[in-house]
């Protein structure tokens, strides 16, 4: 069953936040997440990877405009859960592959992939869902990164 | 704009894998999923994180009944790469809410973290994209995470 590649997206308005070395227990994501949505704020991508000696980091981004209001409440959330440091960049931009069943063929994700590792451009963070492949790269090579994407599946 | 939960989804069938300590250069990624890609191998989730003095991890799930055939492939995979580790866990399960903008209202990630807080459940993975929020919890634990996330949304 072939997947169809329907667009590539991306975003330059967003910014990046990290919390890392929070305490790998319950509670932990909740406690970030619910903050944030006191602060009704946007978030638009939420990615956690493998935990290490009972830390792990959080990452998720926020558009750009939104980030002003947030950060002083930022740095009190990271004291609040015992991150070790909170990092935040507006340099970055996201750029995704989007379809029905993407994630499906991990040819289509190394293809997305080796397609950004050619222009040399590094890949920051990687999520993924049924519909899109989404990588998080500097906001300089956002453009390059973006035509590099959509020669290898759109043309 | 409210955003509608539509569902509930969750699978039991799924093993993690997480290549640890990869070198974090362009390709490497790429890299990663051509190999997976050569060996036709069903992709569920990817998710990658912060990287930490020029290495990351890159987690994802593949059906349990394909680990068997892709084993060995990983092993070597791991090694070309330069990973410090190859970790395989079969005791996973995802479970997702599903909706239309679900991780734009950071609330509604939120509630799903908490709610499995709530059951004591940790949260090894997290993956969103605008219609999913997904998180990897402990197999045991996940008719658990179900049910309570079916409380939060549901009902
Ligand atoms: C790190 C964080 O995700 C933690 N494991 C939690 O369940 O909240
Ligand atoms: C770690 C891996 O994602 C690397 N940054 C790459 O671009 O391939």
């Amino acid at each position: 069953e072939e997947v169809l590649i329907r667009g590539v997206a991306h975003n330059a308005d967003v910014a990046k936040v990290s919390l890392l070395g929070v305490p790998d227990q319950p509670g932990i994501a909740g406690s970030v997440f619910e903050t944030l949505g006191t602060h009704s704020v946007n978030i638009l991508l939420i990615v956690q990877a493998e935990s290490h000696e009972g830390h792990n980091d959080i990452s998720f981004l926020v558009s750009s405009e939104m980030l002003g209001q947030v950060r002083e409440d930022l740095e009190a959330l990271a004291d609040k859960i015992g991150a070790s440091k909170l990092l935040v960049d507006e340099g970055v931009g996201t750029v995704s592959v989007v379809g029905e069943g993407v994630q499906r063929e991990s040819g289509i994700a190394g293809r997305m992939f080796s397609s950004l590792a050619r222009e040399e451009i590094n890949i920051d963070l990687i999520s993924t869902s049924n519909l899109m492949i989404s990588c998080v790269v500097a906001e300089d090579s956002l453009e390059q990164a973006v035509q590099a994407i959509h020669r290898e599946f759109l043309e």
